[in-house]
C-alpha cells in the first residue's frame, strides 16, 4: 500500500458515495447513465469474485464489499426506485458494442485461460470503457449538472492515481501487471477531455455545458 | 519484473 493507492481508493470510494447521495438527495437520476451503472456492477462482480476464494485483507474485503453494494445500490435507485426520473432516451449508447468485444478480448489475451482469471481480465477491460454511455449521454444533452462533473473528477482522478501506483510498484517491488497498466492508460485517456473541461469551466464557477 | 495479478488491489 503506497499513497497513490491509498489516495486512488479514497477516490473511487468518494466518486460512488457523491452519486450515491446525489441521486438520493435529488430523489433524482436525471442526467445519469444507468448504463454505466450497470456496467460499473458488472465490473465489480465479475472482479471480486475472489472474495470467495482467498483473503487478502479486512481492508480489501470491506472495501470490495462496499464497492459492489453500493453499485448495486445505485442501479436499484436508477431502475426501481427513481425510474420516473430516468432519462432513458438519452442513455442511447449501445453497450453490446462494448461487452462483446470486451468479452472477445479477455478470452484472447489474459494470463490464464482460466474461469476466474477470465473473468478478472474482463472486468479490466470493461471498467477501462464503462463510463462512454456516461459521457455519451453528455455530449448527447450538451450538459453536465455540477455535482454530476464532481463524481465524474473523481472516478477519473482514481485510476490516473492508480498509474502512479503501478510506477510506484514497477520501482520498489519489482512489480506489475501489463494488462492492468495499458487498460488504466486507456481508461484515464478517456476522462482528459472531460479533466480539460472541469478545470477551465466547473473549478472556475461555471456549469459544464458544450457548445451545441 | 514479474508479469502477475495485482490481486491485492481494488
Amino acid at each position: 500500500m503506497n499513497i497513490f493507492r491509498l489516495t486512488g481508493d479514497l477516490s473511487h470510494l468518494a466518486a460512488i458515495i457523491i452519486l450515491l447521495l446525489k441521486i438520493w438527495k435529488s430523489r433524482s437520476c436525471a442526467g445519469i447513465s444507468g448504463k454505466s451503472q450497470i456496467l460499473f456492477a458488472l465490473v465489480f462482480t465479475t472482479r471480486y469474485l475472489d472474495l470467495f476464494t482467498s483473503f487478502i485483507s479486512l481492508y480489501n474485503t470491506c472495501m470490495k464489499l462496499i464497492y459492489i453494494g453500493c453499485a448495486y445500490a445505485t442501479v436499484y435507485l436508477i431502475y426501481a426506485k427513481f425510474r420516473a426520473t430516468y432519462d432513458g432516451n438519452h442513455d442511447s449508447f449501445r453497450v453490446e458494442f462494448l461487452v462483446v468485444p470486451v468479452g472477445g478480448l479477455s478470452v484472447l489475451i489474459n494470463h490464464d485461460f482460466s474461469p476466474l482469471e477470465i473473468l478478472w481480465t474482463f472486468s479490466i477491460y470493461l471498467e477501462s470503457v464503462a463510463i462512454l454511455p456516461q459521457l455519451f449521454m453528455i455530449s448527447k444533452t450538451g450538459e453536465a449538472e455540477t455535482i454530476t462533473t464532481h463524481y465524474l473528477f473523481c472516478l477519473g482522478l482514481y485510476r490516473a492515481l492508480y498509474l502512479f501506483n503501478w510506477i510506484w510498484r514497477f520501482y520498489f517491488e519489482g512489480f506489475f501487471d501489463m494488462i492492468a497498466i495499458v487498460a488504466g492508460v486507456v481508461q484515464t485517456v478517456l476522462y482528459c477531455d472531460f479533466f480539460y473541461l472541469y478545470v477551465t469551466k466547473v473549478l472556475k464557477g461555471k456549469k459544464l455545458s458544450l457548445p451545441a | 519484473g514479474t508479469d502477475s495479478n495485482l490481486k491485492d488491489e481494488l
